[in-house]
């Protein structure tokens, strides 16, 4: 896709010895194009691109390769770099509880995420609890029991609509019962939302959790940045969830928030089904952006 | 862009950015920046509310919007049916049971359809709204056919002289050929019942959402040929800007807004308002 593109901008360069700042540029519009499109910030596409057009310039066209293979190859590698090299896990207390916690934007997949994660953790022989601190949503605790009791995990929650108590009692209870990990899923709630926000803050203040997670949706535009790092500041986390790749977005936003923000992708979302779960691998999605 | 005063290539670069990161897409915004600069080319403008008269009015021309919109059923069908489609997530259920409050204060007997028989909880979710908003539901246990579903409420909704009825279905992604193929069976068999039916298919697609917009948008349309958008989560930072390009390729309006999680946050669109919003 952009490599034909590029190839095509490219048609007269073969075996022109070094890439200039002119035969470039029409390269990096339709690099900018995609990376639009593919949903990356508008800023941090400029940024990225003028280190890419730092990177090209100079670079010497090796008789064998194509120089809009070269291009991509730089971009490639310079997003790969971006996205985090390596597997960053979540945090394991080994000596008692893990507390993690689940955060973000209405409808990104955190409830679903929660019975995924606790599922993984299960099959790796962990004892797992989780808590139903959704107060706000019709039927969210239902939503989580249904999950739980499907792959016979606890789901600490009660009627009432204290959201920090739930979690308290959830921690509480994976104490007394000797458990390795509890799963906190919260409410959906807006960043600029302060009552929510503030909630989320007395929440991590009463049970300190471990790891604090941020769930996005793959196919989040231009926004993302400002969610990402309205949390990021507000409330601090570990690392983030992208959700719904198994659909045509392209997770550009990942890219987005990563550079913002410097947080770590831990985990994919990539189906409905609890076993639906994967680790991130930075190069699957760099293919993805450029596809 | 309030001060300035006369359009400089710094000027268009900053309207082209506000456009850009409002999700309005590169070509689209391609085709507003050129209409801008053909009419800025021809036209003069002595102050910034001239110029700001202009922007608005380039980027308006290219929404679709409905001339009144006031909730208003337009069809004279004995039973109007609205059917409700959407990838996972983007606020179906919740606009659905705001839809269901409005219509009931209009004196209007409405009856919801719980079609999302796969995800945990979700004919739970929709009972709760059909309680919140005083109106009747049809469901059935979990994991039935939705098509199922459909005909038994259809069936009930004709026998009982309901004026509405409105269907949620399971959120699904629209590269999922087996679940589109789900959803085109739902819209036959609503068909067979009634076959002006559905009346309404309304796409909901959440503000936030990116490009991809576009291509949930060009999938649904081709299993069950769209209506309108209701465009969810406007009360966030997002835009909600993909519509543009959606209302234009489809030409279907916009028609309704969501503006948060409680009964009374559904909207008619206003295309000026959303236009505004886009330089805040
Ligand atoms: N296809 C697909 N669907 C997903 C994925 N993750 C979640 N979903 C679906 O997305 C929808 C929303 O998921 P939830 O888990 O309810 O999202 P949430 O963040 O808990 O929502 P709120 O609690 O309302 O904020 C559901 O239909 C899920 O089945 C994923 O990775 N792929
Ligand atoms: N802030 C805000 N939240 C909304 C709005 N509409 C829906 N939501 C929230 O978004 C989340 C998902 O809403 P649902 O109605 O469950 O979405 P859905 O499309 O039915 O989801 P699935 O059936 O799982 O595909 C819930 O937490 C809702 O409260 C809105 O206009 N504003
Ligand atoms: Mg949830
Ligand atoms: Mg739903």
């Amino acid at each position: 896709q952009l490599q034909d593109k590029l190839e095509s901008v490219f048609r007269n360069l073969r075996g022109q010895g070094v890439l200039s700042e002119e035969n470039i540029s029409d390269s990096l519009r339709e690099v900018r194009r995609a990376f639009l499109e593919a949903d990356v910030n508008f800023k941090v596409t400029k940024q990225f691109i003028d280190k890419i057009r730092e990177k090209a310039v100079g670079t010497e066209v090796i008789k064998s390769i194509k120089p809009g293979q070269l291009i991509i190859k730089i971009i490639h590698d310079e997003l790969v770099d971006l996205l985090g090299k390596e597997y960053v896990p979540i945090y394991e207390n080994k000596s008692s509880l893990t507390i993690i916690m689940v955060v973000g934007l209405q409808g990104s997949g955190k409830t679903t995420f929660c019975g995924k994660l606790a599922l993984k953790l299960k099959k790796e022989k962990k004892s797992v609890v989780l808590a139903g601190a959704d107060v706000y949503r019709p039927a969210a605790k239902d939503q989580l029991k249904t999950l739980g009791k499907s792959m016979g995990i606890p789901v600490v929650t009660d009627d009432s609509k204290d959201a920090v108590q739930i979690c308290k009692n959830a921690v509480k209870y994976a104490v007394d019962n000797y458990a390795d990990y509890v799963i906190l899923d919260t409410a959906g709630r807006l960043h600029i939302d302060e009552k929510l926000m503030a909630e989320l803050q007395e929440v991590k203040s009463s049970v300190n959790p471990n790891e604090i997670l941020f769930v996005v949706d793959a196919m989040t535009g231009q926004d993302a940045v400002n969610s990402a790092k309205e949390f990021s500041e507000q409330v601090d986390y570990d690392g983030i969830v992208l959700t719904k790749m198994d659909g045509d977005a392209k997770g550009g936003a990942a890219l987005s928030i990563r550079t913002i923000t410097g947080k770590p992708i831990k985990f994919i979302g990539v189906g409905e089904k609890p076993t639906d779960l994967e680790i991130f691998h930075p190069d699957r999605l760099a293919s993805r952006i450029l596809g | 862009l309030k001060a300035k005063s006369k359009i400089d290539e710094e000027l268009l670069e900053e309207i082209e950015e506000i456009l850009i990161t409002g999700d309005i897409g590169v070509d689209t915004t391609f085709t507003i920046m050129e209409n801008i600069r053909q009419r800025v080319k021809k036209e003069r403008y002595e102050n910034p509310e001239e110029l700001n008269f202009l922007l608005r009015d380039e980027i308006d021309k290219f929404i679709i919007s409905e001339e009144s919109n006031d909730f208003e059923i337009k069809s004279n069908a004995p039973l109007h049916v609205i059917f409700v489609i959407g990838v996972n997530g983007s606020g179906k259920t919740t606009s659905i049971g705001k839809l269901a409050a409005i219509y009931k204060s209009k004196g209007k007997k409405v009856m919801l359809a719980a079609c999302d028989t796969f995800r945990a909880a979700a004919c739970e979710q929709l009972e709760v709204w059909a309680e919140r908003a005083g109106v009747a539901i049809t469901r059935l246990a979990d994991q039935t056919d939705p098509s199922a579903v459909i005909f038994e409420a259809m069936q009930r909704a004709r026998n009982g002289n309901y004026d509405v009825l409105l269907i949620d279905t399971a959120g699904r992604l629209h590269t999922k050929t087996n679940l589109m193929l789900e959803l085109g069976k739902m819209e036959k068999v609503i068909k067979r019942f009634i076959p002006e039916a559905p009346h309404e298919t309304l796409l909901v697609i959440d503000a936030t959402t990116g490009q991809n917009g576009l291509s949930q948008a060009r999938h649904f349309t081709k299993t069950a040929k769209l209506s309108g958008l209701i465009l969810t989560k406007l009360d966030g930072t997002a835009k909600g800007g993909i519509v543009i390009g959606i209302t234009q390729e489809l030409q279907i309006p916009v028609k309704y807004i969501g503006v948060g999680e409680q009964i009374e946050d559904l909207r008619p669109f206003s295309s000026k308002e959303f236009v505004e919003a886009l330089f805040d």
